[in-house]
């Protein structure tokens, strides 16, 4: 049975900064995700961007050649490999999200996100 | 408890096919939406339009002023007010998607999805 996020997780893709609103959206599209992890060159994260953020650039702006910099979030809100599901649950509807990368001292992990957990434990109902 | 859709289903914002990319990504942001009813003048279902599109049209040109037409989906998956969680969770998963507007004889009533199932059905675990 599921009860931590490390049972769960799934995969998570990663950008730089130094890239554009364009070509994250084009990695989400390529990768099924809704959710990227901006990391540094040594690979430590520094941000997260959604289609969300994508989207409120496309309402306001042309937004291809826009830097990342600009529609990035850099306080992320983050897992651990050792939370409770139901832990996640909390933070996810606390803050109004529907995705969080995992990380450890390691750095990040993956992605725990809502349509994991309706997937990977609502089959116990 | 929650068994179907009908409990735990929530509102879902409409708009019509001859509005733009940019009025529906503006829609997504205000109404803090992932997906959009697109609906006719009577307000039968039509198709939908969610932030995953918008990315994609986002991905390759300047969509602002694109018709909603050219990134709409038309064949929507749908859900029934008496549908089961279980339902739900199965269609999700396999049609790979993360929300269903749900319908009845009378039209669209609402929206169900992960984020929505999550919140509301996994603080039984
Ligand atoms: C308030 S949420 C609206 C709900 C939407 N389904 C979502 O989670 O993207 C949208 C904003 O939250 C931010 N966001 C999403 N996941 C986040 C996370 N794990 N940490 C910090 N911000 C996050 C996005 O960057 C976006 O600006
Ligand atoms: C295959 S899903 C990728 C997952 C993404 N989280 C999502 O559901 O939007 C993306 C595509 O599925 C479509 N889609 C999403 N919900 C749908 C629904 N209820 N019926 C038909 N197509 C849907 C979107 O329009 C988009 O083109």
């Amino acid at each position: 049975s599921y009860r931590t996020v490390a049972d769960v997780m799934e995969p998570i893709p990663t950008i730089t900064e130094d890239r554009t609103v364009r070509e994250a959206a084009q990695l989400l599209v390529e990768e099924t995700a809704d959710i990227l992890a901006i990391v540094s060159a040594t690979g430590e994260l520094t941000g997260i961007v959604t289609e969300w953020d994508i989207t409120r650039a496309s309402a306001t702006a042309c937004a291809e050649d826009m830097p990342l910099t600009e529609i990035m979030t850099r306080e992320v809100i983050t897992a651990s490999p050792t939370d409770s599901i139901l832990d996640v649950v909390r933070k996810l509807e606390h803050y109004e999200i529907s995705a969080m990368p995992v990380v450890d001292d390691e750095g990040v992990m993956g992605v725990i996100s809502s349509d994991i957990l309706a997937r990977r434990t609502l089959y116990r109902l």
